[in-house]
C-alpha cells in the first residue's frame, strides 16, 4: 500500500 | 537512501557548486538568469522550513542548509555584488506567470490542507518550472557558455536521477508520492531540448548555439 513517509527527500 | 538518490542530490550539489564558482571566479553573472536563481532560492526557502521543526538526519540538514546558503549567495552576487554584469535584458522572462498558477495549484492539489504542506507543494511546482527563465534567456542570446551548459546539465540529471529513485522506492518500499513524481516528470522533460544540445554539442567540444 502506498505510504507517505515524512519528508525525508531534499 | 538509494543510489539513484544520493548521485541525484550529488547531481544536484555539483551544479549549485559549479554556477556559484563560476560566477565568483569571472567575477561575472552574464548568460546567467538572476530570475531563475530567485525562484531556486525561493523554491528551497518554502521546502526546507522544517529545518526548523524537525530533524530528519545530518546529511538530511548539511545538505538543507548548503542548498540554501549557496543559493541566496549566488542571487546576491548576481543582484548585488556583481549587478553590473548582469544581462537583464536578455532575462525578460514573466516570472508572474510561473509564481501565480503555481501558487494557485498549491492550494488545489495537495496531501494535505496545512500551511507547511502547502508550502512544500508550492515549492514542488515551483522547482519544475523554475528553470525556464534560464532556458528562456539562453533562447533570446542564442548562446550559452560552456561552464553554464554543464550546471545545467548536473541540474537537469538530477531529477532524472530522482524519477529513478521514486521507481525504486515503488518497488522496494512502496513509497509513492504522486505530487513529486508528477512535477518531476514535468521538469526533467523541460530539460530534453537542452539534454539533446548538450550531447549533440557540447560533448563533442562545440559551443552550444541555438540558431538563431
Amino acid at each position: 500500500e502506498t505510504i507517505k513517509t515524512d519528508k525525508d527527500e531534499l | 537512501m538509494n543510489i539513484f538518490r544520493l548521485t541525484g542530490d550529488l547531481s544536484h550539489l555539483a551544479a549549485i557548486i559549479i554556477l556559484l564558482l563560476k560566477i565568483w571566479k569571472s567575477r561575472s553573472c552574464a548568460g546567467i538568469s538572476g530570475k531563475s536563481q530567485v525562484l531556486f532560492a525561493l523554491v528551497f526557502t518554502t521546502r526546507y522550513l522544517d529545518l526548523l521543526t524537525s530533524f530528519i538526519s545530518l546529511y538530511n540538514t548539511t545538505m538543507k542548509v548548503i542548498y540554501i546558503g549557496c543559493s541566496y549567495a549566488t542571487v546576491y552576487l548576481i543582484y548585488m555584488k556583481l549587478k553590473a554584469t548582469y544581462d537583464g535584458n536578455h532575462d525578460t522572462f514573466r516570472v508572474e506567470f510561473l509564481i501565480v498558477p503555481v501558487g494557485g495549484l498549491a492550494f488545489l492539489v495537495n496531501h494535505d490542507f496545512s500551511p507547511l504542506e502547502i508550502l512544500w507543494t508550492f515549492s514542488i511546482y515551483l522547482e519544475s518550472v523554475a528553470i525556464l527563465p534560464q532556458l528562456f534567456m539562453i533562447s533570446k542570446t542564442g548562446e550559452a557558455e560552456t561552464i553554464t551548459t554543464h550546471y545545467l546539465f548536473f541540474l537537469g540529471l538530477y531529477r532524472a536521477l530522482y524519477l529513478i529513485n521514486w521507481i525504486w522506492r515503488f518497488y522496494f518500499e512502496g513509497f509513492f508520492d504522486m505530487i513529486a513524481i508528477v512535477a518531476g516528470v514535468v521538469q526533467t522533460i523541460l530539460y530534453c531540448d537542452f539534454f539533446y544540445l548538450y550531447v549533440t554539442k557540447v560533448l563533442k567540444g562545440k559551443k552550444l548555439s541555438l540558431p538563431a
